[in-house]
């Protein structure tokens, strides 16, 4: 698959 | 150069959030935020921007976004320490 948009990609702990 | 951070876990939250992983344009995950009062924030040595190669020896090298985000949200829970160690690099270096 392409690669993802990455600005998606954000996790907070 | 990579650098070894241990975090001690003195607040309730690890205070932390990335970006990136496998498969992504940033392949490495990547510091984007630090809040202030957890417990990363209060250990003075991570910063935003900076990548992390390594959480308690295990390298996150080819893992993808939600898996790196599952090994610290672990390390964060596990009673087994009271501290993460985070193998960090500052990138472009």
């Amino acid at each position: 698959s392409p690669p993802k948009d990455y600005e998606d990609e954000v996790t907070f702990f | 150069t990579a650098t070894l951070v241990r975090v001690v876990k003195n607040a309730n939250t690890l205070g932390i959030a990335i970006e990136g992983g496998a498969n992504t344009r940033q392949p490495m995950p990547r510091i984007v935020t630090i809040q202030k009062g957890g417990s990363a924030h209060n250990c003075e040595q991570l910063k935003v921007g900076l990548v992390i190669l390594e959480v308690n020896g295990i390298s996150l090298r080819g893992r993808e976004h939600k898996e790196a985000a599952r090994i610290i949200a672990e390390a964060f829970k596990s009673k087994e320490k009271d501290y993460i160690d985070f193998l960090v690099v500052e990138p472009g270096l």
